[in-house]
């Protein structure tokens, strides 16, 4: 800090002996980490994820295009993977519950694109009808309506992605997202893979923090 | 900029390395496995100020100028030993619902440090 009339802290000293100072520089780079990240205090974790699911979702997680950071005004960036929750489920639907930090970062998040990752197996040569219903809550009541609806057909084992739209981006900023898939066809019982650690469904997100309430002065 | 040696007294940036393992951080964080968080240290004397690491420019002769005209009455010139290039932080952690989020922190490792 420089103060009017006097030097500032580094100013006039030689370079600091290490040893001595090493539990003060480690206590300034954990605080220095957390405010970055609009953390008070360092994660506790209540919901281990497996290792199976960490590298599946990773490998599905694309990073930025090149040049993002340094754009905007170096406004920060997140990548955020949520893995589902199972919701109440039966036969003819099952409901997925994402959570989201919204209450982290100041000023609130801004989702700037989500998709919905989810792994299905199919007897081979069959195809399989599903809608996913995007959740959110009604403007009159806490109530969650369906606020859009997807059709997708699915003609293959394995990995799908579906961009969801506004209606999911703006549930995600309010820290949870819930989906609804339906099968509209009834070719493979349970072709979502839902418990299986490495098959668990998860939502990928792409946040800016802040961008909602910023004011710019030029 | 130049990197600390033993004994530096002018200003120099000092390498220091934050094992995420050391301060029990690493299960939270999955990537990277520490922080080169690195810092600026040492002595400016005003002949120094404005160099090396700031590249000319019409501020920085601006700002000599007025150092040169005020010199006499400030021993230290307020030139301070600063950052003068640094690099985003990418990590990849756990946040406390169990998300993986990743980030880059902009300006969170210093790569050079110069007279102010």
């Amino acid at each position: 800090t420089l103060r009017p009339s006097s030097q500032c802290a580094t100013c006039g000293w030689p370079a600091v002996d290490l040893e001595s100072h090493r539990e003060l520089l480690l206590n300034l780079a954990k605080r220095s980490i957390l405010d970055k990240l609009h953390l008070s205090q360092r994660p506790t974790l209540s919901r281990p994820v497996s290792r199976a699911a960490l590298r599946t979702a990773l490998q599905h997680l694309r990073g930025p295009p090149q040049g993002d950071l340094l754009e905007d005004n170096r406004r920060q960036e997140y990548e955020i993977i949520s893995f589902a929750e199972t919701g109440f489920s039966n036969i003819n639907q099952t409901r997925l519950d994402f959570h989201f930090s919204s209450d982290e970062t100041a000023g609130g998040m801004e989702i700037q694109q989500a998709s919905f990752m989810f792994f299905v197996q199919l007897p081979p040569n069959s195809t399989w009808d599903i809608n996913v219903r995007v959740f959110a809550p009604s403007p009159h009541n806490t109530n969650l309506t369906v606020a859009s609806q997807h059709a997708l057909q699915v003609d293959a084992s394995g990995w799908h992605q579906l961009i969801l739209g506004p209606e999911a981006q703006a549930a995600c900023s309010h820290g949870h997202l819930t989906l609804e898939l339906v099968p509209e066809s009834h070719v493979a019982q349970s072709s979502v893979i839902m418990n299986d650690a490495a098959y668990r469904p998860f939502v990928t997100a792409r946040v800016r923090v802040g961008g909602k309430h910023r004011v710019r002065r030029r | 900029g130049i990197d600390c040696q033993a004994g530096s007294r002018m200003c120099c940036r000092q390498e220091f390395f934050v094992d995420f393992r050391e301060i029990g951080w690493q299960d939270w964080i999955i990537q990277p496995e520490g922080y080169a968080m690195n810092f600026c240290t040492g002595q400016c004397p005003l002949h120094v100020a404005g160099m090396p690491g700031i590249a000319a420019s019409f501020h920085t002769a601006v700002l000599n100028l007025l150092k040169a005209n005020t010199a006499a009455g400030t021993a230290g010139g307020n030139s301070c030993c600063v950052p003068t290039v640094q690099q985003a932080l990418s990590l990849l952690y756990y946040d406390r619902n169990s998300n993986i989020v990743k980030t880059d922190i902009p300006d969170m490792v210093v790569e050079a440090c110069g007279c102010s």
